[in-house]
C-alpha cells in the first residue's frame, strides 16, 4: 500500500542503498543501472500511483534532511555574518537518482522515460505547492532550488539523442516552472527567476528546436511580468521587489543582447502586462531589433527614412495581436467599419466606452481603461490600413477611415484614455519596419491635425517620457520625436507648453541638442 | 528616469553572448564557472 | 458561507498584494545563495599523479580564461601549447579554448584523421566539396624503432585532398 508506514520504511531503505551506491562504489555505470533495473522491476518506475508516492517520500526525505541541517547549522551560527550553508547532501543524491533512473531507464522508447520525468515533475510541483500553503512565509525555497540546479545541469546536458530528447526535457521544466510561478507561489519567486533565467536552461529553450521553444519563455517573462506588475504600476519599489526588479532587469538585457529578435516578435505580449509607468523596462523591450539590421544614426542630417528597405517590411509579430478585440466581441466590427469606407460616428462614440472597464475591475487594474483591448485595437487597426494601403489600386480611402478612427479617439477620449491611446501607438515606434513608418506618420498626423493645444502637449509627453529615461531609446522613437522638432510644418517650438517652466525649457533645449 | 543599466555588471557591448556567463539575476558579476562547453564526438582522439 | 468575514480574496486585489508583498519579503531572506549552484566540480587529472602539498592541487582558474588561450596562442608560444591542450585534455574546457584558437588561426580539422591541417598555400583545386593543395600538418610521429619515443612534428603534405564532409 503506497500509503502505508511500511512503503515509506521501504523507501526509506532503498534511498539508503542508493545512498551507499553514490558513496560507496563511486555510483559506477554498472552499480547505478542495476540499482535503476531493480527499482524498475519492483515495480515502483510504472508510473502510477506507487510511482507518484515513491517519489513524493524521496523528496520529503531529502528536502527534510537539508532543512534540518539548515536549522543546526542556523542554531550554531554565532554571528549572522556566518553564512547558513545548509548541507545538500541528500538533495544532491535524490537529483542524482532521478537523473540515473532516466539515463538508464530499461525500457529504451524515449516516450516512456519522458511520461516518467513528466510525472517526477508533477510530484515536485505539487509538493513545492503543498509546502508553501502549509509553510507560507517559512517556506525554504533552497532545498528546491538546489533540487531544480541538479537537473537543469544533468538533464539539460543530456547528449539528445535527437534534439526532440532535449526539447523534452527542457519543456518539462518550462511546464513545472509557470505551474511554480511568483503569483502563484509568491515565496518561491527570486529561486524561480534565479532557475528560469539559468544559463543551461533559458539560452537553450530559446535555441534548441529553432524557436519551438519561444512560447515556453514569453509565457514564463509574462509570468514574472504579471507579478510585478502591482508594484510597478504603483512605482513601489522596497527592498525585495526592487532586487527583482533589477534581476528582472537583467534578464531583459541578456535577451536583449544574445536574442533579440525574440523580444522583438513577442513586444506587444510584454507591452500588455508592462505597466505604462514602466519607461525604461519598456523601452528595453521596443529597442530590440534583428541581429542582421543595421540602424542609421537617427541624426543623420536629412536621413531619408522611407528610402530604408527595411522600413517597407512587415515586422514579424508572434503575438495575437486581435486576441483582445476578439474576446470583447469587437473585431467584427470594427472590420467592418474599416471596409465600410465611411465616417460612422455612431459605432466610434459607442467604440470609445467599450475601451472602459467596469468600475470593480478599475481598481484591480489601476486605470479606468482597457490597455490591452486599447493596444490591440490600435496595433490591428494600423495593420489592417497598412496592407490596404498596399494592396494595388487601393485610393487610401480607407486608410483614411483609420485615421479618421485615430483621430476621433485622439480628440474625444479624456486624458487618461487618450494617454493609453498615444501610448499604444508609441508601442509601435521600434526599428525599420512599416509599422513603426506607418505609427510614426500617425503620431505626426495627430500632432499637426488638432486643434487642441493639449493633445498636442500630450503627444509631447508621452515621446518625451521615453526618452528623458535612461538609455536604451527605441530607433523608431528618437525619428518621431526629431522629426516634431525639426520640420517646420508641426511649428512645434511656438508652443507655450514647451516653455511652461525653466527646467521644462532647458529639457527641450538638452534633448534637441542630444537629437543633434 | 529609469536607472544607468551599465552599471547591472552585463557588459553590453560584448561580442560574445553575455547567457554564457550568466551568473544570476542578482549577481552583479559574470559567473566564475566554466561556462558550458561541449566538444565533438570526433575530438576524442584515439 | 465563511460567516461575516467573508472570503478574504473578495477583499480585492489590495489584498492579494499585500499577502504577495509578505511573502516576497520572506523569501528576500532565503535568497539561494551562489553556492546552491555550485556543484564542486573535482578536476580529475588524466593520470593522476601524487605531488607535494605545496604545489597547487587544484588547476589555476586563468586556464579556464578565453584570453589566456589567446595569449597561449600568439606568435610567442606558437601553436604547441594548444595542440597539447587538445591531444592531452580531451573533453576539458580547455581542449574547447584550444581548438577555438587554432580554428582562429585557420587550422581546420580533419574528422577522419583526427588531425589539424592549415593551407600551406593556396588551394590548387577547390569545388563545393573539397579542397587540394599543399597543407602543413600536426602530426605524432611513431618511430621505426619501439625502443624510442614518438614524438609531435609539424608536416608539409602536397596534393592533399580535404574533403569537406570530413571538416569539424
Amino acid at each position: 500500500e503506497s500509503g502505508s508506514t511500511d512503503f515509506r520504511k521501504r523507501v526509506s531503505t532503498l534511498f539508503k542503498n542508493w545512498y551507499q551506491v553514490c558513496e560507496v562504489s563511486g555510483a559506477n555505470e554498472t552499480a547505478c543501472s542495476e540499482y535503476v533495473l531493480h527499482l524498475y522491476q519492483t515495480g515502483l518506475l510504472k508510473g502510477d500511483d506507487t510511482t507518484e508516492s515513491f517519489f513524493r517520500i524521496l523528496l520529503e526525505l531529502s528536502v527534510a534532511h537539508c532543512i534540518s541541517s539548515e536549522e543546526i547549522s542556523s542554531g550554531a551560527v554565532q554571528s549572522p555574518q556566518q553564512a547558513q550553508s545548509p548541507s545538500f547532501l541528500i538533495i544532491d543524491i535524490f537529483a542524482k537518482l532521478v537523473f540515473s533512473i532516466l539515463k538508464y531507464f530499461p525500457e529504451q522508447e524515449s516516450s516512456s522515460k519522458f511520461f516518467l520525468l513528466s510525472e517526477i515533475m508533477a510530484v515536485t510541483v505539487r509538493s513545492i505547492q503543498k509546502d508553501a500553503e502549509d509553510k507560507k512565509a517559512s517556506l525554504s525555497p533552497r532545498p528546491y532550488f538546489r533540487l531544480f540546479i541538479n537537473w537543469l545541469l544533468d538533464l539539460c546536458s543530456l547528449d539528445p539523442v535527437t534534439d526532440g530528447a532535449n526539447f523534452q526535457v527542457l519543456t518539462a521544466f518550462a511546464n513545472a516552472f509557470h505551474a511554480l510561478q511568483p503569483l502563484k507561489i509568491p515565496a518561491f519567486s527570486f529561486a524561480w527567476l534565479e532557475l528560469v533565467s539559468h544559463r543551461s536552461f533559458l539560452p537553450k529553450l530559446l535555441t534548441v528546436n529553432g524557436q519551438k521553444g519561444w512560447p515556453y519563455v514569453q509565457r514564463l517573462l509574462v509570468d514574472l511580468l504579471q507579478f510585478l506588475e502591482p508594484f510597478l504600476r504603483n512605482a513601489e519599489l522596497g527592498g525585495p521587489v526592487h532586487i527583482l526588479y533589477k534581476g528582472t532587469l537583467r534578464v531583459l538585457l541578456v535577451l536583449l543582447h544574445d536574442f533579440p529578435e525574440f523580444l522583438c516578435d513577442y513586444h506587444f505580449t510584454f507591452c500588455d502586462v508592462i505597466p505604462s509607468s514602466c519607461v525604461q523596462m519598456r523601452n528595453i523591450i521596443l529597442s530590440s531589433f534583428p541581429r542582421n539590421m543595421r540602424l542609421p544614426d537617427p541624426s543623420t542630417p536629412n536621413l531619408k527614412i522611407d528610402l530604408l528597405p527595411e522600413i517597407v517590411e512587415a515586422p514579424c509579430i508572434l503575438s495575437e495581436v486581435d486576441a483582445a478585440l476578439k474576446a470583447n466581441q469587437m473585431k467584427n466590427d470594427v472590420e467592418e467599419y474599416l471596409t465600410s469606407r465611411q465616417h460612422d460616428t455612431t459605432f466610434l462614440s459607442e467604440l470609445k466606452l467599450k475601451l472602459l472597464v467596469s468600475s470593480s475591475e478599475a481598481s484591480s487594474a489601476g486605470t479606468r481603461y482597457n490597455v490591452p483591448l486599447i493596444n490591440s485595437l490600435v496595433l490591428y487597426t494600423g495593420m489592417q490600413a497598412i496592407q490596404q494601403l498596399q494592396q494595388a489600386g487601393e485610393t487610401g480611402a480607407q486608410n483614411v477611415v483609420a485615421l479618421h478612427m485615430f483621430k476621433y479617439l485622439s480628440v474625444e477620449l479624456d486624458t487618461e484614455g487618450r494617454y493609453l491611446f498615444l501610448n499604444a501607438i508609441a508601442n509601435q515606434l521600434r526599428y525599420p519596419n512599416n509599422h513603426t513608418h506607418y505609427f510614426s506618420f500617425i503620431m505626426l498626423y495627430l500632432f499637426l491635425e488638432s486643434d487642441q493645444v493639449v493633445i498636442q502637449e500630450q503627444i509631447t509627453r508621452v515621446l518625451l517620457e521615453r526618452l528623458i529615461v535612461n538609455r536604451p531609446h527605441p530607433w523608431g522613437l528618437l525619428i518621431t520625436f526629431i522629426e516634431l522638432i525639426k520640420n517646420p510644418r508641426y511649428g512645434f517650438w511656438k508652443h507655450g507648453f514647451i516653455r511652461c517652466a525653466p527646467e521644462i525649457e532647458k529639457l527641450f533645449e538638452s534633448v534637441a541638442r542630444s537629437c543633434g | 528616469l529609469g536607472i544607468d543599466l551599465t552599471s547591472l555588471g552585463l557588459n553590453l557591448n560584448s561580442t560574445e553572448n553575455l547567457h554564457k556567463t550568466f551568473a544570476s539575476p542578482w549577481s552583479n558579476e559574470p559567473s566564475k564557472d566554466d561556462p558550458e562547453f561541449s566538444v565533438p564526438q570526433c575530438y576524442y582522439a584515439k | 458561507e465563511l460567516g461575516a468575514i467573508g472570503d478574504p480574496s473578495a477583499l480585492g486585489p489590495m489584498n492579494d498584494q499585500m499577502h504577495n508583498l509578505q511573502m516576497l519579503e520572506a523569501a528576500f531572506y532565503r535568497l539561494p545563495q551562489p553556492k546552491d549552484s555550485e556543484r564542486p566540480r573535482p578536476y580529475t587529472p588524466r593520470n593522476p599523479a601524487i605531488t607535494p602539498q605545496s604545489f597547487p592541487q587544484t588547476q589555476a582558474p586563468i586556464v579556464s580564461n578565453p584570453l589566456f588561450w589567446e595569449r597561449l596562442g600568439s606568435d610567442a608560444f606558437g601553436t604547441e601549447p594548444l595542440f597539447f591542450a587538445f591531444y592531452y585534455q580531451q573533453n576539458s574546457y580547455q581542449q574547447y579554448l584550444a581548438a577555438k584558437e587554432l580554428k582562429k588561426q585557420s587550422w581546420r580539422y580533419h574528422r577522419k584523421f583526427n588531425t589539424w591541417f592549415q593551407r600551406h598555400k593556396e588551394p590548387t583545386i577547390a569545388t563545393d566539396e573539397y579542397e587540394q593543395g599543399a597543407y602543413v600538418y600536426f602530426d605524432f610521429q611513431t618511430p621505426k624503432d619501439e625502443n624510442r619515443d614518438g614524438g609531435w612534428v609539424q608536416r608539409i603534405k602536397n596534393e592533399f585532398t580535404f574533403e569537406y564532409s570530413y571538416l569539424e
